[in-house]
């Protein structure tokens, strides 16, 4: 059904990957997985038609246009881009996406998260990115807060988070503090991957897949 | 204040990932 596209056809996008294999790794069918695969697809396509997730590409899939430059998104882009080439390949998809999966392992989606907030990858979460990454939520929001307020809430964070205060987040801390405040792992969750098939069927439509 | 800043970080629509799933 939809428009065909042969199996041959689609070894020839990089990073392409058979589904069943993709399927016996991840949480996803195997009916799922060529799903992605057309939704990968037209990502890929929607700027430069050459297989590959762009960082423009991807944002201009998230928010529709590619002027809006976004801290979060694009360190979400740098996690899914696992070979560090500057772009996404289907099976990093694929697997990128299952980290958001609700059967995904929480002590797996910790780490993801972890890596997430330790953006200069030392291994720490530093009390100077947690401000980068707080004053850029409020330049993104239109808040303002003052100074004093930011700094009053990195206080109160790394008071509660950085158990040995050596001024910095170790990934043990990490988890304590996520146990204690789940609510922080909320992002790692997309509800609807359980059941992509039927919660996006627009993309569904022009898949090949028969049984769904 | 009773916020943490992750609570206020995770508030950003860079981690809304369902765009990606709305028609491009």
């Amino acid at each position: 059904m939809g428009c065909f596209q042969s199996t041959a056809k689609r070894r020839q996008h990089p990073g392409y990957e058979d589904p069943v294999h993709l399927a016996s790794q991840t949480a996803f069918s195997v009916s799922e997985v060529e799903a992605l695969f057309e939704l990968f697809k037209s990502i890929s396509g929607s700027v430069i038609d050459d297989g590959l997730i762009n960082k423009e590409e991807f944002q201009l899939a998230l928010f529709k246009n590619t002027r809006k430059e976004n801290l979060f998104a694009n360190r979400i882009f740098d996690l899914f881009d696992v070979k560090k080439r500057g772009v996404i390949d289907f099976g990093d998809f694929v697997r990128a996406l299952n980290v958001f999966h609700p059967n995904f392992p929480m002590e797996e989606k910790i780490d993801f998260s972890f890596k997430l907030y330790d953006m200069d990858n030392t291994g720490f979460i530093e009390r100077k990115e947690v401000k980068q990454m707080l004053i850029a939520l409020l330049s993104e929001s239109e808040m303002r807060l003052s100074d004093e307020t930011i700094e009053t809430i990195l206080d109160k964070t790394f008071s509660d988070a950085d158990v040995n205060q050596d001024g910095k987040i170790d990934r043990a801390e990490w988890e304590n503090f996520v146990s204690r405040n789940p609510s922080l792992m909320k992002i790692m969750t997309l509800p609807y991957l359980k059941d992509i098939t039927t919660t996006f069927p627009s993309f569904v439509f022009h898949s090949e897949v028969d049984d769904i | 204040t009773n916020f943490n800043a992750f609570d206020i970080i995770s508030l950003s629509s860079g981690f809304d990932l369902s765009g990606l799933f709305e028609d491009n």
